[in-house]
């Protein structure tokens, strides 16, 4: 989950 | 999506777009750090990298696209056009920014999100772009004058991830509860690399004067 927030950013 | 990531987004978004008008109108990149905006090419590519590989909207990848689009065409338009290259104040902007380079990675190395090669490349890129900026503000403070494009584009460009801070606290509330070291920290670095010259742009406009940096 962490790893997937975080690349749902620009 | 939360209202702070896409303000954030879009001021970074209009501060891609003033450079870009500056660069075009005026035929000039005077005042403007090539060295930054070579880090900042470094900085996209290596952060989306997952581009093709993982889809998480359109407007995701889309503006993927629009921000390595610019930041290369920006880096193109300093080096190679061949009015706006001879404006390019060459002898001013000495910052040795590739010695920023190995820091960032050796520390993407030590501290990686996940031990893999593209999560690696992902806190290399973090990494760096806080540090991106440096070659620019010291070329602010050479600066003789710093024209109000110039001015507005290092402010917006700021002002974006201080909106991503506040992105990012909404969303640890609202959302994950989790905390993300790698993101944040570098974050507060990046922004904080910017206070002096917050205080002195909102000083220049407050007063109707010149920015000037001091030196």
């Amino acid at each position: 989950a962490a790893k997937e927030s975080s690349h749902d950013e620009l | 999506m939360n209202i702070f990531r896409l303000a954030g987004d879009m001021t970074h978004l209009l501060s891609i777009v003033v450079l870009l008008l500056k660069i075009r109108t005026t035929k000039s990149c005077a005042g403007i750090s090539l060295k930054t905006q070579e880090l900042y090419v470094i900085v996209f590519i290596t952060r989306y990298l997952d581009l093709f590989t993982r889809y998480v909207s359109f407007y995701n990848t889309a503006m993927k696209l629009v921000f390595i689009g610019t930041s290369v065409a920006i880096v193109w338009y300093m080096r190679l056009h061949k009015v706006v290259k001879q404006t390019y104040s060459r002898d001013e902007d000495t910052f040795k920014h590739y010695l920023l380079i190995p820091p960032c990675f050796i520390l993407a190395l030590l501290i990686p999100l996940e031990f893999t090669v593209t999560e690696i490349l992902w806190s290399f890129s973090i990494y760096l772009e806080a540090v991106a900026i440096l070659p620019q503000l010291l070329l602010l403070q050479r600066s003789s004058n710093i024209d109000n494009l110039t001015g507005s584009y290092v402010f917006l460009l700021g002002a974006y991830r201080a909106l991503y801070i506040v992105n990012w606290v909404y969303r640890f509330f609202t959302e994950t509860h989790k905390i993300r070291w790698i993101p944040w920290i570098s974050g507060l670095v990046q922004t904080a690399l910017y206070a002096d010259f917050f205080y002195y742009y909102i000083k220049s406009w407050k007063n109707h004067e010149k920015l000037r940096l001091p030196a």
